[in-house]
């Protein structure tokens, strides 16, 4: 039941049974609970409709996905400059969240993979973050990297969309983000490659973070998405682990663009590093 | 000389819409990304020689005989950066160049992997800088385990046990140099302070 407070700047997060709980930026007022999980959607391989999940299709089985886990338990490291909160959510999934002291956004480095597939099910694994703004089926994704668009849940304004599938349908590409509101507040979270993302429910944003599938869903690229890394010549092949970064900032209503045009120009444009050997006193 | 040409060929044939959208066979994906390595290397070694000519040593220019030779460390996410981990000389500093390519000047976080633990930062006038040491995680340690035995990279003997960390300012479209060097215990200590763990139940 204890909870515990991370963060060396204004920006705050709150962890309490192994999950964050809540996001607080002491400096703006914002004040937002925020949980965050992972889950996978188990991939269709064809029903009475034969069209699979792959490459090119996105079809989970069901309209749930399946929790990863319901807690992680916490390691937490503070320090001047940074507090980090390090969770193990199970074998293949690994979390830091990091809140730095002068920055107005919490940076989660996530690792996945191998994605387990010995059950036979293709997954396609996501992180979901739920808050209880009224949001009203509306959310916002970029164009692109250029304007973030609105979007409805099950609808489109050019069209008369009837839903076949609630989730796959409400997926988006993002490649910069995703954001919602309510009356008074912005919830964003932007990203260092491109993925999908929705919202699912009211009040949710997810990321769709890595997949592993294994059958092909017949639109041309004749494979599973399957990739294997081999360590040696005798088919010591693992799938793939993936790290990256998903960033998570709080706003008041209309604050949080410029958030987001200057993040993430600086997440696709990082400092560039360069190392030697050499006596600081013969530097010129 | 060195030149950006491979990278060019390879940022031209990934825009293939197979490539840009994850749906190439994987032979077809693998040598994209076989064909962006190559590129991003060889753009790798422009920059680390445009850096030679922009520093010089003070006894000689750099540009025409470079005896600093800069490199860069695109596993750092893994930890692998062999110019850090492998440690620093006797008589010399790890000298760190950060490259701003944004109009807008930023101060972010560095984050390099170290063995030592007693290290101090200064700033390019040589004041001492706030610095802070956090322990590498497990995953990190088995994910550069696994991705440097896969690729045939040739990891220093010992995994490095730290990440430091400090503050780096750098102008737009500039950039900022930084010194880490060995220190005796009490300057380390006024300067880097150690990460405290604590694991709420």
């Amino acid at each position: 039941n204890e909870t515990t407070e991370v963060g060396p700047g204004d920006l705050k997060m709150f962890f309490s049974s192994g999950r964050l709980k809540r996001m607080v930026n002491y400096k703006t007022g914002v004040n937002i609970p925020i949980h965050q999980s992972y889950l996978w959607y188990a991939s269709s391989v064809g029903d009475s409709d034969p069209q699979a999940s792959g490459a090119y299709i996105f079809r989970p089985n069901h309209t749930s996905a399946i929790p990863v886990s319901q807690s992680a338990p916490l390691k937490v490291m503070r320090g001047p400059l940074v507090d980090e909160v390090h969770q193990q959510f199970n074998s293949w999934i690994y979390q830091v969240t990091r809140l730095y002291k002068d920055q107005e956004h919490a940076e989660v480095e996530f690792t996945i993979g191998p994605i387990p597939v010995k059950d036979g099910i293709g997954k396609e694994v996501i992180t979901r973050m739920k808050t209880n703004m009224d949001t009203n089926r509306v959310f916002y994704t970029d164009s692109n990297g250029r304007d973030f668009l609105k979007r409805v849940r099950d609808y489109r304004s050019d069209w008369s969309l009837s839903i076949n599938q609630p989730v796959a349908g409400n997926y988006y590409p993002l490649n910069l983000g995703i954001f919602t509101t309510n009356k008074k507040f912005e919830f964003s979270v932007l990203v260092d490659r491109s993925t999908g993302g929705a919202s699912i429910k009211d009040g949710e944003l997810e990321l769709m973070l890595h997949r592993r599938l294994l059958v092909d869903d017949s639109r041309g690229v004749g494979e599973a998405l399957n990739e294997t890394v081999c360590v040696d010549h005798n088919n010591t092949c693992e799938g793939l682990t993936i790290r990256g970064n998903y960033y998570m900032n709080i706003n008041h209503l209309g604050t949080g663009t410029r958030w987001r045009r200057k993040t993430g120009q600086e997440v696709y444009s990082p400092l560039l590093l360069a190392f030697t050997h050499e006596k600081m006193e013969n530097w010129k | 000389g060195p030149n950006t040409f491979s990278l060019g060929d390879a940022l031209g044939i990934v825009q293939h819409h197979d490539a840009v959208t994850g749906t190439a066979k994987q032979h077809t994906t693998n040598d994209y990304a076989k064909r962006l390595a190559i590129g991003a290397s060889e753009a790798e070694t422009v920059v680390n020689s445009a850096l030679s000519c922009l520093s010089n040593s003070k006894s000689r220019n750099q540009c025409e005989d470079p005896v600093v030779k800069f490199s860069q460390c695109p596993l750092l996410n893994l930890s692998y950066c062999p110019p850090v981990e492998e440690g620093i000389p006797e008589g010399k500093d790890l000298v760190v160049v950060a490259y701003n390519p944004l109009g807008w000047g930023r101060t972010d976080i560095i984050r390099i992997p170290v063995n030592d633990a007693y290290l101090i930062v200064k700033d390019s006038k040589g004041n001492i800088i706030e610095a802070q040491f956090v322990g590498v995680d497990n995953a990190t340690r088995s994910l550069r385990k696994f991705y440097t035995k896969a690729y045939g990279g040739v990891s220093p003997k010992r995994a490095p046990k730290y990440w430091l960390l400090f503050r780096a300012s750098v102008p737009p479209l500039g950039w900022n140099t930084y010194f880490i060097s060995k220190s005796g215990g009490k300057e380390s200590i006024k300067s880097g302070v150690h990460s405290v763990m604590d694991v709420p139940q």
